[in-house]
């Protein structure tokens, strides 16, 4: 999990913008 | 499944194509054959229109910020070229895949997998539709760029020092042969569910609903290319074998990538990029 954690971050979260 | 239940599908995914990304098929088709209505891209061929077209991206970030997105390109720091235009297609590419991220989790039944198998599915198909998705919007002469309002000429792309040179041409060679198929909006969006619900990439650990939820894209897919190209009974067959020209496409891609990433000690790798391409082939 921690080496996709962006990935997950984006398939948890569909609302507030990532900071990448 | 009824055929009204896979043309509700094609549509629906249609209607997510539209909605997450930015330049579909139809709009880049509008512009690259100039039928914009005086609103065509700025064209960057050498050094010094790239200097302009830089300036030029960064006048009209207003759609942009319209679309609500938080990031912006990073300032640009003072160095070479080759490394300045790579800055900026990576950036562009992290965007991407977070356009592709949320069209993956409008695909009915793709948010209820496995967490892991959905970061598998993403990790595996996301530069396959990216690459796909650039197809449209290049001709045999160019590709367009920041959302339609830079035309970048393939002659000037090839102009860049290896081994930045080598990264685009490939993909001209594959979009010009797929544009050849004239797939309209929402082929495109069907045909890139299906590249995300792949059974087969590695490390997937419940592979039977992800062939079902495939199956399915497949038979609304096979059945709207027989509705919309009945001129074409091929062309479904054409486009399945599309997927293993991509395969190939990308691991020739992250291969140069990492190549580059061991070469170039300026450049720096986009996290998002890094973790999709970390032990990718």
């Amino acid at each position: 999990k921690e080496k996709h954690k962006i990935l997950h971050r984006l398939l948890q979260n569909s609302t507030s913008p990532v900071d990448l | 499944p009824e055929s009204a239940d896979l043309r509700a599908l094609s549509r629906q995914l249609c209607l997510s194509y539209h909605r997450h990304f930015p330049l579909t098929k139809s709009k880049a088709k509008a512009i690259l054959s100039g039928k914009t209505h005086g609103n065509s891209p700025f064209v960057i061929h050498d050094m010094k229109s790239l200097t302009a077209g830089q300036y030029f991206i960064n006048c009209r970030q207003l759609p942009v910020l319209e679309r609500q997105r938080s990031v912006l390109p990073p300032e640009e720091p003072a160095g070479e070229l080759e490394l300045s235009v790579f800055r900026r297609l990576q950036f562009r590419s992290a965007e991407a895949v977070q356009e592709v991220t949320e069209f993956a989790k409008s695909i009915p039944g793709f948010t209820e997998l496995d967490m892991n198998d959905q970061v598998i599915l993403l990790k595996y198909g996301v530069i396959e539709v990216m690459t796909t998705m650039l197809a449209p919007l290049m001709n045999k002469d160019g590709t367009l760029f920041a959302y339609g309002q830079i035309f970048m000429t393939r002659e000037f792309l090839k102009s860049l020092r290896k081994p930045f040179c080598e990264m685009m041409e490939p993909k001209f060679e594959f979009a010009v042969k797929f544009n050849v198929l004239e797939l309209d909006d929402s082929d495109m969006a069907l045909f890139f569910a299906v590249i995300i619900l792949s059974g087969d990439r590695p490390g997937l650990v419940n592979v039977k609903p992800i062939e079902d939820l495939q199956e399915t894209v497949l038979l609304a897919l096979e059945l709207q290319l027989k509705t919309i190209h009945p001129d074409c009974p091929q062309l479904f067959a054409k486009l399945l074998q599309k997927m293993t020209d991509l395969r190939q496409l990308v691991a020739d891609h992250v291969r140069l990538i990492h190549l580059l990433k061991k070469q170039e000690v300026q450049m720096c790798l986009h996290p998002l990029l890094q973790e999709i391409m970390r032990d990718l082939y």
